[in-house]
């Protein structure tokens, strides 16, 4: 495992913790979307099914039940818990996660390396985590509301994204046979998402500026 | 489809 790819996962790591420590700190999940959530928990069942079947490293089971449990645990608080719940925007949050889900599942049975379940989920939930953060930037357009942690926990998950994209570059580099082009395409777009996310927190932020300064 | 699929990553 190269450098790149652990300051990857660790980024990613980093950024469920802020989202978790946001919502327990100040008991609110505004301006985060359950839906985006909710794709992100589909993404980790249906990529980590190979807890069953493969055993890759220590390091690997124990970061996919992090994952896994973690990703629970934000919808938990959204759906369930007694006061935060009161705070999530569900006028707000209305995407369709139909038509992601959708095309992406149709999508991973068109193309992928070997028509078996577990290889078609599998590459479901690299085509469904390339889009899962859309229903999170409609409600960023919608309520322009994003505080600092919030705002953290999308540099952490953009900051995820490259670091893996560095990882796939020395990877190709260092490692004979080494090449995945489903990942590669998919994690590329998936970036890209997050550069416009990026733009529209910008955005919003100087909105927010102008917005407070006093008349 | 005849590419090895690598899935050490997360």
């Amino acid at each position: 495992m190269n450098i790149f790819r652990f300051a990857g996962d660790m980024t990613h790591l980093c950024s469920i913790i802020v989202l978790l420590l946001k919502i327990q700190a100040t008991k609110s999940c505004a301006g985060l979307s359950l839906r985006t959530q909710e794709l992100y928990a589909i993404v980790f069942v249906s990529r980590y099914l190979d807890l069953f079947f493969t055993f890759i490293s220590m390091y690997n089971v124990i970061m996919k039940l992090i994952f896994i449990s973690s990703s629970f645990c934000i919808i938990w608080y959204m759906r369930c818990h007694r006061i935060v719940a009161q705070t999530y925007d569900r006028e707000q949050d209305t995407f369709r996660v139909a038509f992601l889900v959708v095309p992406c599942f149709m999508l991973s049975l068109m193309i992928n390396h070997e028509f078996s379940f577990t290889e078609v989920l599998w590459t479901f939930s690299i085509y469904l985590e390339a889009v899962a953060i859309l229903p999170q930037l409609v409600l960023l357009q919608r309520t322009f509301n994003i505080d600092t942690l919030t705002s953290n926990y999308i540099f952490l998950l953009g900051a995820y994204r490259a670091l893996y994209m560095l990882n796939w570059i020395y990877r190709y580099f260092t490692e004979r046979d080494y090449s995945q082009w489903i990942v590669w395409t998919s994690g590329t777009l998936q970036t890209a998402t997050y550069c416009d996310f990026f733009y529209y927190y910008i955005l919003s932020w100087r909105k927010n500026e102008r917005l407070s300064l006093p008349s | 489809a005849s590419e090895p699929t690598v899935k050490d990553e997360l």
